[in-house]
């Protein structure tokens, strides 16, 4: 390893701001990869990274193109990626990324989809649909216009689909209300039949979500397609136009016709010969967090490495697992130290070439979030507002598979270890099926056990016990608990079901449906307490107002998790509250958010991530 | 047999990369914006790619022939970080 001449930070807790962001993945799988990038770095040294939202923080993040302000211009597609500064003041620290690379998570665009029957799964691109491959959201087998992908490779095998993000679900910003796009509609006494960017000087394609703008004046604007946008050429950002013709002959699908590269491009307008208006179809795109955790390596004081294997080696290549080589660590060990953490994986081997499957930390299941990077600029403004909450016409097949149940088990005390599985000891449990504070203690549920832990100094871990004893009716796999801080109710959650202890009286199975929450919403990952006997209920990206008494979700209170909860995992698989503050996890590591406005009393609240770390070492407190 | 098509290449508008440029002079303008050419310049031999070349090669653990191979090729147009090997 080799480090800029030692220059490093004097402080262990780095602050990082997000600037900007590429339109190529949801903004929070954006926030998600750069707090995965970061989190690399402080598994082996003794840092901590805190997001902030201003330029006061040590390592600013932008996304930019060309000469994008600092004298070191980005060269368009492929060959430069990204660069940062060696720790210090002003531009010093700071991370750039060229935003003419198609941005991913290394194997190719990621299209969450809505509603269809794959709870949000990503399109699996290609896919085959009566027999014909598709690499892009279609309107094949539809009447309806509506974008729909597979979710699996095989749609006539497997019948897994979702809808695309498309204007005829939803649209983003505008004054609208996130509705869909009424077409036809009228702007200055003409009729549109799609999105448009007449009217505005910025590019952004837009439409009405009444049939006359004219008269109503509301509006949204159309969400980005990223599987059929394309990068670089002459027209990044725009839509492939199919067919289009090129040298006189027509073309319905991306080719590499015409170019030495083999690369596949195509035209933006119907006619290339004529027009000359062309980019790359989308490819494989470049990993976002494995490039950012290289220049976040470069941020923190590292420079290039000439071990092939270190993701400090300045050549990209895409790899899975943990990215850090023994190399890589000795380097940030050098300079910072060790952590007091344990040893973090051994170190990957890695190799060179690219790999067949996708990143471990893809995550695929709420609807998409990009926006424009630059506000609209002309044309009425307003905040934006939820997607729709309706769904659309019935797709190509099938209805949502019905949530786990299993059959009650007898017995009803607290009593302690018999055979034990997954584990006698917490501490080896990678991801727990549900985590709850319950009468005071901290419940962390496992296939049918659970433990307890006060918290209080010296009192030592409880368990495990058996589930079913304390709580008959519950199956062996929960996806959430919650405990009602008024009413000491307790909450289970375990696919479409509910019970409600009071006590040791239960309530239920009770279906989602009495929640008010339809087939689309397949399990509830978790609950935070808010005043006055509501709560907040979490599934998959999304989150409704709850009444706990009712016990009904505010249909109309529907939005995405990173409105309110900026930083935290989309997919967060399990959410609770705990000494007043929330936790949001994703596999091993929870994201931990402070309310301000409970402290405060402030009108807005304001919830920041102030910690992120891991489960059993962090929480549980394991050795 | 169906005769084979010859392919036609055409100049595609705003595309700058590196397909116009010859392997030298992608190589120049790769070991130049890397730093290894200021400093192999300094070691004495102006006209020759060689000592930038034996550097870059050091620094991506390749083979050190020195010459402009296809493994130093293949690695030249590999995406990579814009932060310079060499120098600031």
């Amino acid at each position: 390893f080799q480090t800029f001449k030692g220059l490093k930070w004097d402080h262990h807790n780095i602050t990082y701001w997000i600037q900007n962001y590429s339109e190529d993945l949801p903004r929070d799988m954006i926030d998600d990869a750069f707090a995965r990038a970061f989190a690399v770095w402080g598994e082996v040294a003794p840092l901590t990274f805190t997001r902030v939202y201003g330029p006061e923080a040590d390592i600013v993040i932008q996304f930019g193109v060309a000469e994008h302000g600092d004298g070191y211009p980005f060269d368009g597609k492929d060959g430069l990626l990204a660069h940062a500064f060696p720790p210090g003041a002003g531009v010093q620290g700071d991370a750039h990324f060229d935003d003419d690379e198609l941005w991913s998570l290394g194997k190719g665009v990621v299209i969450p989809t809505y509603y269809g029957n794959s709870n949000g799964a990503p399109c699996h691109f290609p896919f085959t649909f009566e027999g014909r491959s598709y690499s892009a959201c279609t309107t094949d087998g539809r009447n309806d216009g509506t974008p729909w992908c597979s979710t699996t490779a095989d749609y006539d095998k497997d019948g897994k689909f979702g809808f695309c993000p498309s204007e005829r679900l939803y649209t983003e910003h505008g004054n609208g209300e996130g509705k869909p796009c009424v077409f036809p509609f009228i702007f200055e006494g003409r009729s549109y039949s799609a999105c448009t960017t007449k009217g505005r000087s910025d590019g952004y394609r837009w439409c009405a979500t009444t049939a006359n703008y004219d008269q109503d004046k509301l509006y949204g604007f159309c969400p980005t397609r990223v599987d059929a946008t394309v990068v670089g050429g002459n027209s990044a950002g725009e839509l492939c136009v199919f067919p289009f013709v090129f040298l006189g002959k027509q073309y319905s699908s991306c080719t590499s016709d015409g170019r030495r590269d083999g690369r596949l491009w195509c035209a933006t307008t119907s006619n290339f010969d004529t027009d000359k208006k062309w980019g790359f179809c989308p490819d494989q795109g470049y990993s976002l967090f494995l490039v950012a955790a290289h220049e976040f390596g470069h941020a923190l004081g590292l420079d290039h490495s000439s071990v092939p294997e270190a993701l400090m080696y300045p050549l990209y290549s895409y790899l899975e697992g943990f990215p850090l080589n023994k190399d890589d660590i000795d380097g940030i060990q050098y300079l910072y130290g060790r952590g007091s953490k344990p040893d973090p994986r051994p170190p990957a081997t890695t190799t060179t070439e690219p790999q067949p499957t996708a990143p471990p930390t893809m995550c695929p299941t709420i609807p998409p979030t990009a926006y424009p990077t630059v506000g609209p600029t002309v044309g009425p403004t307003g905040a934006p507002s939820p997607g729709p909450t309706s769904s659309p016409s019935p797709g190509p097949t099938g209805a949502p598979s019905p949530g786990p149940t299993a059959p009650p088990t007898a017995g009803s005390s607290e009593a302690s270890t018999e055979s034990l599985s997954p584990a006698d000891n917490p501490c080896n449990v990678d991801v727990f099926d549900a985590i709850a504070e319950i009468q005071g203690a901290l419940h962390f549920f496992k296939d049918g056990w659970y433990w307890k832990f006060l918290n209080h100094r010296g009192s030592p871990l409880q368990g495990p016990f058996l589930t079913a004893r304390t709580w008959p009716a519950l199956p062996a796999t929960l996806d959430s608990a919650f405990e009602d801080p008024q009413t000491k109710r307790v909450f289970f959650f375990s696919g479409r079901q509910m019970w409600v202890y009071t006590g040791k009286t239960v309530l239920g199975p009770r279906s989602l449906d009495k929640l008010g929450l339809g087939p689309e919403v397949t399990h509830v990952s978790g609950l935070l307490p808010r005043r006055l006997g509501k709560a907040l209920l979490f599934s998959k990206g999304r989150v409704w107002r709850f009444d706990l008494k009712s016990q009904k979700v505010d249909p109309q209170s529907v939005i995405r998790v990173d409105k309110e909860f900026s930083g935290v995992p989309w997919n967060s698989h399990d959410i609770f509250q705990y000494q007043d503050k929330a936790y949001f996890c994703h596999g091993k590591f929870f994201w931990r958010v402070s309310f301000q406005n409970e402290v405060n009393k402030v009108d807005h609240e304001v919830n920041q991530v102030d910690d992120v770390g891991y489960v059993t070492y962090d929480l549980l407190q394991c050795p | 047999a169906p005769y084979q098509r010859q392919p036609t290449f055409v100049v595609f508008p705003k595309d700058l990369k590196t397909s116009n440029l010859t392997d030298t002079q992608l190589a120049e303008a790769y070991l130049y914006r890397y730093g290894y050419t200021r400093a192999a310049q300094m070691m004495g031999e102006k006209q020759s790619l060689r000592p930038a070349l034996l550097m870059l090669q050091k620094q991506l653990s390749l083979p050190q022939t020195g010459e402009l191979d296809s493994q130093t090729l293949k690695a030249i147009r590999t995406p990579r970080c814009g932060v310079p090997d060499v120098g600031r």
